[in-house]
């Protein structure tokens, strides 16, 4: 189970303090996954007292035109948590420090994973939208065989590619705007031969390619064993599933972060007992 | 006591900038009864009302304490809180009708901490948590009797604020408290404060709003 509590002393409207909550969980404590298991007890609270706020100064706010975004939208447009106009500097500003001190405390999650080893970050992009990407970072986040082969140092690229290949909503979700409005014959968003992923090392060091639009690559099996000796490791996927002539540069890209780790015999060591 | 593994500890703070007008405290219940001396009681709490927001699983078999912390927020309007009792050891879920008892008992003992108590037709002014075993009742006594212990604990130092991230704990291996300072651009000569402690190692892939 995740639990969280946050606590300021900034004074937030009662409206409008759970649209910031949510749309800060949406980029953060939405986007882990360790066991793939979601639990009956996840809350996340937010607590603002307002006690260093100076006196007679208004409450952060959201304009009053805005209405919280439907869950749906805001999965295709997370980068703001209204519909229109942006909000006041002040709430942008709150917004943006609750929404990076989440993530690192989702974060913290991760590297916590029961038995984990490995904290590892997903990023997958999209030329289409965030909603595609994410739904394919999801799919390999919760892959056992994924996160078996990090454990086991395995450079397996071919079941991150496989995991990918069974996101549900790539495939099947076309009754949701996002994907109505690319139109009927591009039902099927993700090209096999169009793909690529790489292992970007945690020390800064150059990416390895693992597989270069659907084709794989020669891979350094040595290298690979260094990079995934290292505790953090990130997995980097290009969709490439825009309607651009290939080899062409993207000008706008959607881009998912999800945070995993791997999966070792002490995750089924300690809730193969869990109860007594 | 537990230990933090050596491959952990960078991850613990060894100080912290909390936020003003706030006080945690932690006692001991013992839910789990292999528990016999752990805290597994964390009491945060607002020295006035404050503005709450909540988060919670989108799993359909909601725990007794996501649902009525759930119900408190819609009925208060997100306003009027004092804080937070959180138990860890059971998860109070898939508990029935008693179980949403214990928890609306739960936050009405914390709320008399405070003195103020309002009658029965009045939302609790404390949301709930708890964590821990699925589909066992909570030893309400137990608990109960340990929140005015908590109270008494209350404080607002690093230490208090870390025992806190600790007693929440479950299978974690460690704590996980973070406090942060900022400035907001109209008013950049007042400095706030955002602190925040979390939990979770198993039974984790969240969708929560």
């Amino acid at each position: 189970t995740l639990l969280g509590i946050i606590c300021t002393d900034v004074k937030i409207a009662p409206s409008a303090v759970d649209s910031m909550l949510r749309y800060a969980t949406n980029r953060t404590f939405n986007c882990i996954s360790i066991d793939g298991d979601t639990s009956t007890n996840d809350t996340v609270t937010l607590f603002a007292n307002g006690a260093a706020a100076p006196e007679g100064i208004q409450p952060l706010n959201l304009p009053p035109s805005l209405k919280p975004a439907p869950e749906a939208k805001n999965a295709a447009s997370p980068s703001s948590p209204v519909q229109k106009d942006p909000p006041n500097r002040d709430t942008q500003a709150f917004t943006a420090v609750l929404s990076s001190f989440m993530t690192d405390l989702a974060k913290l999650v991760v590297r916590d994973g029961e038995g984990a080893t490995k904290f590892v970050t997903i990023r997958v992009r999209s030329d289409i939208s965030y909603f595609v990407a994410k739904r394919a970072a999801v799919s390999i986040a919760r892959s056992a065989l994924v996160k078996t082969a990090l454990y086991g140092k395995d450079a397996n690229w071919g079941r991150i590619l496989c995991a990918i290949g069974y996101a549900p909503s790539i495939m099947h979700d076309t009754g949701l705007p996002i994907i109505r409005s690319i139109g009927e014959g591009h039902a099927r968003l993700v090209e096999p031969e169009r793909m690529s992923v790489s292992f970007v090392p945690a020390d800064g060091s150059e990416e390895l390619k693992l597989v270069v639009r659907g084709e794989p690559e020669v891979v350094d099996e040595g290298r690979a064993k260094e990079i995934l000796e290292m505790e953090d490791l990130e997995i980097l996927v290009r969709l490439d599933d825009g309607p651009a002539p290939e080899g062409r540069e993207r000008k706008t890209q959607h881009e998912a972060v999800f945070w995993t780790c791997d999966f070792s015999h002490e995750y089924v060591t300690i809730n193969g007992d869990y109860r007594t | 006591e537990r230990t933090i593994p050596a491959a952990k500890q960078k991850y613990v703070p060894t100080a912290g900038s909390y936020p003003k007008g706030f006080l945690v405290g932690t006692s001991h219940a013992g839910v789990k009864a292999s528990n016999t001396s752990n805290d597994d009681i964390t009491m945060v709490v607002s020295d006035r009302p404050c503005t709450a927001g909540g988060v919670f699983t989108k799993n359909i078999f909601k725990a007794a304490p996501v649902q009525v912390s759930r119900r408190s927020l819609k009925q208060m309007a997100n306003e009027g809180f004092r804080g937070v009792i959180v138990n860890s050891g059971c998860a109070n879920a898939v508990t029935g009708k008693l179980g949403l008892e214990h928890a609306h008992i739960m936050a009405r003992e914390t709320d008399q901490c405070f003195g103020d108590v309002p009658g029965d037709e009045v939302p609790p002014r404390t949301l709930i948590m708890s964590t821990g075993v699925i589909g066992q009742r909570l030893p309400i006594d137990k608990i109960t009797a340990a929140i005015p212990k908590a109270h008494g604990a209350l404080g607002s130092s690093h230490e208090h604020w870390l025992n806190a991230a600790k007693a929440i704990c479950t299978t974690d291996t460690f704590p996980k408290l973070l406090s942060r300072t900022f400035r907001l651009p109209s008013h950049p000569d007042t400095e706030y404060s955002i602190a925040g402690m979390t939990k979770g190692a198993g039974m984790i892939h969240p969708n929560m709003a």
